[in-house]
Parts: structure tokens; sequence; C-alpha cells
């Protein structure tokens, strides 16, 4: 919150769009301004109507380098927007840098999302450190359809104006704590000699000289993946890594995707049945690539590129003592790491038995 | 930005460019407050807490220093309101 917790003190507030950016059409403009606000009126009993003319209580304006108020912006980039507190005159205003590239999708700035930013401060929420907030200060493109308020958010804006009456969509989300005891996964990869370890829309990247996981969202960095994934794991001869989601999956080489993925899990051999893969693990010894599914594995020959005879097996007559099912899998130094919910086993490739099980979060050193 | 001499070594990473990007952060989002007309040298110490301040708040490690992680998230975009504090 800003300081002395500033709020309206009113729940029907107007707002005005003074001017329009050039990126966009306006009707482009007047329905993402319109869309930030219902994140806001969805969760509590705000009400937000438009007036095209005189003083609202919420000015919307597009603006470069010093735009009236002595907080200039910086040209592109930097500085995308900002807004101020409630309160009279320019309280709860909201500047938009037109100096950036703003568009309804991931290929500019989504104006839809800076501006649901901004009208949280306009409504009295200053920034949030959970990288998956809304209110987070640095910019994440997390989706252009389907945005649900996060969690961290709907406390804040709560705490000052209280719930609305009906909430559309009650489940939002909350970003993942690495040390939760209950902590469970959806997928684990190396890539390039870092760890990428898959939760909801997150990943952590855990850098093997660093203690400390760095999370972010998959969105973020890939626009165009799901927003969650069920399994990766990476071909390092091939520099690749992979990513499933449902019966789709995506090739990577670095942070790039490669030209003409998606694909679908069936080219790779598996039954046009088969709704997902919940687990994958590359052996680099015998070049041979494991899908975990439901309560069975496949073997995939990455130099023939086709599943092996004899699959599927049932994991528990293969890898006895890790239980009938696969969250996520990876492998390490003759070791393979199996996760099944807050559980981790430690099986050694060698003498074909688990040697030791541990906590999940304890990936995270937790 | 005075990077005490203890960091020195850091100081060949940044150009004079990026030392004064990275005041003009602290300034933006931090509350770094404006040296008066070269009268005074901000006080080292002055710009290692508006530092503490920022990587503590984006979970960086906490050293005072300007280290290449916390200058990269410097550079990321982001909204213009400070972090900490409120408007002049």
């Amino acid at each position: 919150f800003f300081p002395r917790k500033l709020k309206w003190s009113k729940n029907n507030l107007t707002y005005r769009i003074v001017n329009y950016t050039p990126d966009l059409k306006r009707a482009e403009v007047d329905r993402a301004i319109k869309k930030a606000f219902k994140v806001w009126s969805d969760v509590t009993p705000l009400n937000f109507t438009r007036i095209r003319s005189g003083t609202a209580d919420i000015m919307i304006s597009f603006g470069i380098k010093e735009h009236g108020d002595f907080y200039p912006f910086d040209g592109p980039s930097g500085l995308l927007a900002h807004a101020f507190p409630p309160g009279p005159n320019t309280g709860g205003d909201a500047h938009f840098d037109d100096d950036e590239l703003w568009s309804t999708d991931s290929k500019g700035y989504n104006l839809f999302l800076v501006a649901a930013h901004e009208f949280g401060h306009s409504l009295g929420l200053e920034h949030s450190r959970d990288p998956g907030a809304l209110m987070f200060p640095v910019y994440t493109y997390t989706g252009n359809t389907g945005f649900l308020l996060p969690d961290d958010d709907v406390q804040g804006i709560q705490e000052l104006y209280g719930a609305g009456d009906y909430d559309p969509n009650p489940k939002h989300p909350k970003t993942p704590e690495k040390c939760d005891a209950n902590l469970t996964l959806d997928g684990i990869t190396d890539l390039r000699g870092e760890m990428m370890i898959f939760k909801d829309r997150f990943f952590w990247r855990l850098h093997p000289q660093m203690v400390d996981a760095e999370l972010v969202q998959i969105k973020s960095f890939w626009p165009e993946l799901p927003s969650k994934v069920d399994a990766a794991y990476e071909n390092p001869i091939k520099d690749h890594v992979f990513m499933f989601r449902g019966r789709k999956f995506w090739a990577l080489n670095g942070y790039d995707i490669i030209e003409g993925y998606p694909k679908k899990i069936y080219e790779l051999g598996f039954p046009k049945n088969l709704k997902a893969i919940d687990g994958a693990v590359h052996i680099s010894d015998t070049g041979k690539t494991l899908f975990f599914t439901g309560n069975k594995y496949w073997s995939y020959d990455e130099d023939t590129q086709a599943l092996e005879k004899g699959y599927p097996r049932l994991i528990e007559e293969d890898f006895p003592g890790i239980g009938d099912k696969v969250d996520a899998v990876y492998q390490k130094n003759g070791y393979m790491y199996f996760f099944n919910g807050p559980l981790q086993f430690e099986y050694s490739i060698w003498s074909k038995r688990v040697m030791r099980v541990l906590n999940t979060n304890s990936i995270f050193w937790c | 930005l005075p990077i005490s001499h203890e960091d020195s070594e850091d100081i060949d990473e940044f150009t004079k460019q990026d030392l004064q990007f990275a005041e003009r952060y602290l300034k933006t989002h931090y509350n770094l407050h404006s040296n008066p007309a070269g009268i005074m040298r901000k006080s080292a110490d002055t710009v290692a807490s508006k530092l503490r301040e920022m990587q503590s708040f984006f979970g960086l490690e906490v050293t005072g220093k300007l280290d290449e992680e916390t200058y990269e998230l410097m550079q990321q975009p982001r909204c213009g309101v400070p972090d900490v504090g409120e408007y002049n």
C-alpha cells in the first residue's frame, strides 16, 4: 500500500481516455482499458464508468518524455507507464509512455496488462515483491487470454475495498513457494548446465553455482509456449530441449523455439489416444529417452528416432519403490531422480534400485 | 554512483553511463535523494543502502554493491512508480 494506505472513499469511480496511441485502433485501446478495470471490479465493490469529457477520477493519457507531471518518461523501454495513488487532481491518473510500442498481444508491450497494473496503483496498491503478482514492478507478459488476477493482488485490493458480490474467476493463482513441504513439480530439465524446474505457470532457474533459484514466468521467456508444462527433457547431443503440454511438444535451441514446432506427440510414435506425457528424461549413456505416462513408461531411441519395441512397460516393474506414477524426472551422475508428489526417489541406474527418498523441496536445499 | 573502494573490482565492469543509469534508477524507484549541486559527495553508504533495499525487494543477493545481476534487473522494462515510499 502507499503510505497512509491511500484509497478512494467512494466505490463508483469515473475514468476518461484523454488521448490515444497511434500503435493501436481506438477500439483496441478502449477494449484494453475496459478489460483492465474489470480485473479490479470483479474482486471488489468498485464500479468504473467511462466519461468522454470533463475531469474523471482516473484520467488516462499517452505521452512521451516530460509530459507535464515532473516524472518524465525515458524513451523506448525502461519506464513503460506510471500512475498516481488515489486523490484529487492527478490522484489516480495513469500515464503511458508513447515511446513504447503498445500491442494487444506479445509483439509490443501488452496494453491490457500494463493498464491493469497501473490501475492497481490508481486504486491504492504499491508494488508487490511477489514475482507472480500483477503488481510486481517488472513487466511480465502472461499471455493474451484467460488472465486470472493472482491471489497476492486480490489480498491487497480487498484489504482496501473488501470483496465484491460475485467473483467470476474465484480461483486466483498463488505463486509457488519452493520450500513448501507439500511442493509438487510438473517437469524438470537441464538446459546448457542450468536446471529448469517447472511448476504451474512458473519455472525456477537453478544455476549449479548458485543456491538461490530464480523464479520466472514461462510466458515471460516464451510467449508462444502454454502457461504450464507437463514434462521437459534435454538432449545434450543435439543441444535441444523438448517441452510437452497435452498432445503437443516444442523443441528449443537455447531459448529459441525451433521452426516447425509445436508437433504432436503421436509423431514420436505414441498412440493417438495418448493425452499427455507426465515425465521425460534422456539417458546420455544409452542414447535413449524414457517417457512416463500414467503407470507406464516408454523408451525412445534418439538415434533411430523411434519408440523401442516391447513398450510400454509398467513403471513399478522396472523401477520398484518409486510408486506407480511420475510427476517429473531428471538424471545426474548415474542416478535418476523421480518426483512423485512431495517426495523424490534417488534411483541408481547402475544398481537398479532406490538409494534414497528425499523431500521434493530438497532440490532447492530446503 | 560512488562504488566504495572494496568494490573497485566491479567498477571495471561498468561504464560511467552504466553508473549514471543505476543512480537514476535508484532515484526514481528508491528515493535516492539527488546530490545538492556537487556541494557534497553523496555518501557511498546512502547508495549502498538503497542498493540493498532494491536487492532485498527483488530477492537478489543483498550486497549493497552494483553487481551484474542487479544491473541486469535495473534494465528490465517496468512501471515508473517507486518501489518504496511515495512520490515527492
